[in-house]
């Protein structure tokens, strides 16, 4: 079973 | 004053296309060196990026940087209005409220003019840091999304594994399972039919398949598809352009 992860974890806001 | 001149509105076309169906509002950013666009999907897993360098246009000219805030469902409509060997001018001023949008066939005299309305589109431009990959292939566009269309009929996950010379792809669901492996290898004759991979690292990685559904329209726009992928960012997607880029950033699932 897999969960579709977000981009919130990878970019920072600039 | 914004004066994009496209020598065919067929290329500006395939831009849009290649991402229209998973992100809706967009703000173009046009400079004097070119239009930039970026836009996150609803679900936050994709993130689009655009660059159209001055090479793409025939003439380009913007004298003050103005951000276009466009419906892509409405642009779309307006564009289906000119032929794909029309020139194609955008025009906007310094604070616009509309876009015009000139389609030109130069060969009946013939001129269709429409002013597409600009929206105020409120989104956070996400800084896109130089990512370090564990992979990069780059591989013929086609097959990349012949193997991403007959995957997804499986399952609603790909998942891709890379190690030293070998990429595959794999699905797995309810109705069977599907895998398609390849090698890398160079065409001498025609080089973008070339695999070619760089692995630092091994990678396992999964995807959602509606994602890479929508990733794979960007094909019409490049032979071939660069895909960087690292056990630590989303997955980058690119297809080139002669000038700029359509660029997608993907997160992948995680297992539970």
């Amino acid at each position: 079973k897999t969960t579709q992860g977000t981009l919130e974890s990878f970019f920072q806001k600039r | 004053m914004l004066e994009a001149k496209f020598e065919e509105a067929s290329l500006f076309k395939r831009i849009i296309d290649g991402f229209k169906d998973c992100v809706q509002l967009v703000n173009f950013q046009c400079k004097e060196d070119g239009i930039i666009a970026q836009a996150v999907d609803d679900s936050r897993v994709l993130l689009v990026s655009l660059e159209i360098g001055i090479e793409a246009f025939q003439n380009y000219r913007c004298d003050h940087p103005v951000t276009l805030g466009i419906d892509l469902t409405s642009l779309s409509k307006i564009l289906r209005c000119g032929n794909n060997t029309d020139n194609l001018t955008l025009i906007a001023d310094d604070t616009p409220d509309s876009v015009l949008l000139l389609f030109e066939d130069t060969k009946k005299d013939r001129i269709a003019e429409y002013s597409l309305k600009l929206m105020d589109i409120d989104a956070e431009f996400l800084k896109i840091e130089d990512l370090a990959y564990d992979c990069t292939l780059k591989m013929p566009s086609p097959e990349f999304s012949k193997i991403v269309r007959d995957l997804s009929q499986l399952s609603d996950s790909i998942n891709i594994m890379i190690t030293k010379e070998t990429i595959k792809f794999v699905a797995d669901g309810d109705i069977g399972s599907g895998s398609v492996i390849l090698k890398p290898f160079v065409n001498m004759d025609k080089p973008q039919e070339s695999i070619n991979l760089n692995m630092d690292q091994p990678v396992d990685l999964t995807f959602g398949s509606k994602y890479l559904l929508d990733i794979v329209k960007g094909s019409a726009l490049s032979d071939n598809v660069g895909v960087r992928l690292s056990s630590e960012a989303p997955a980058l997607f690119q297809f080139d352009l002669k000038s700029g880029y359509l660029q997608f950033f993907l997160a992948p699932k995680f297992n539970d």
